[in-house]
């Protein structure tokens, strides 16, 4: 799990 | 984005515009602990760090930007605001809170998703929203009541993480590979902090009295 996806929420 | 997450966006928005509004408004920040929006104010300084470099949309760049500015126009209200900040009781408001940043700082070194500036920072900030609003509820705690609007705010800021909570729930069966435990951990940490507040208000809200925390 990409962690960078985690960056959509606020 | 699904309807948990926007509840929790507009709930936190609420929150912290209810504040503003109030300080704005009564020019007074009485009850309202500066050391909570100090910390308010360096959670999201250190989650939004990708402001300028990452885009995701445009409501999510619109958001961190209301919260940044929201966050530290409170801070400077209550600092230097010539009326709010004679309204400030700092003798009251004497938690540490840089005994809490250093252990989330510390935690962020060791546990975190990826080791990088950006990363750990992030993670820090997620650590530090979790704890921030204790310098808050040890305020009221101390003042024992609490007028409406600043048990408004506290009860919105509650419900915001309790939102994203459902959020983190419906992503998880609805997503695939959507794992995020750090946030997870961190999110329920903080919702339980709220939740003797919340038992608190609720029966304040059906005894119809003043909410009196215990001492």
């Amino acid at each position: 799990t990409k962690s960078s996806d985690s960056k959509d929420e606020l | 984005m699904n309807i948990f997450r926007l509840a929790g966006d507009m709930t936190h928005l609420a929150s912290v515009l209810v504040l503003l509004l109030k300080i704005h408004t009564i020019k007074s920040c009485a009850g309202v602990s500066l050391k909570t929006q100090e910390l308010y104010a360096i959670v999201f300084a250190t989650r939004y760090l990708d402001i300028l470099t990452s885009f995701v949309s445009i409501y999510n760049t619109l958001m961190k930007l209301i919260f940044l500015g929201s966050s530290f126009s409170i801070v400077w209200y209550m600092k230097y605001h010539k009326t709010v900040r004679r309204t400030y009781d700092r003798d009251q408001d004497t938690f540490r809170h840089w005994f809490l940043m250093l252990p989330c700082l510390l935690l962020a070194l060791l546990i975190h998703e990826k080791f990088t500036f950006f990363e750990v920072l992030w993670t820090f900030s997620l650590y530090l929203e979790a704890v921030a609003i204790l310098p808050q509820l040890v305020l009221l705690q101390r003042t024992r009541n609490i007028d409406n609007l600043t048990g408004q705010y506290i009860f919105l800021l509650g419900g915001y993480r309790g939102f994203y909570i459902l959020n983190w729930i419906y992503r998880y069966f609805t997503e695939p590979h959507y794992v995020h435990w750090i946030t997870w951990i961190a999110g329920l940490v903080q919702t339980l902090l709220y939740a003797d507040f919340f038992y608190y208000y609720f029966l304040s809200w059906k005894n119809n009295k003043k909410l009196q925390l215990p001492a």
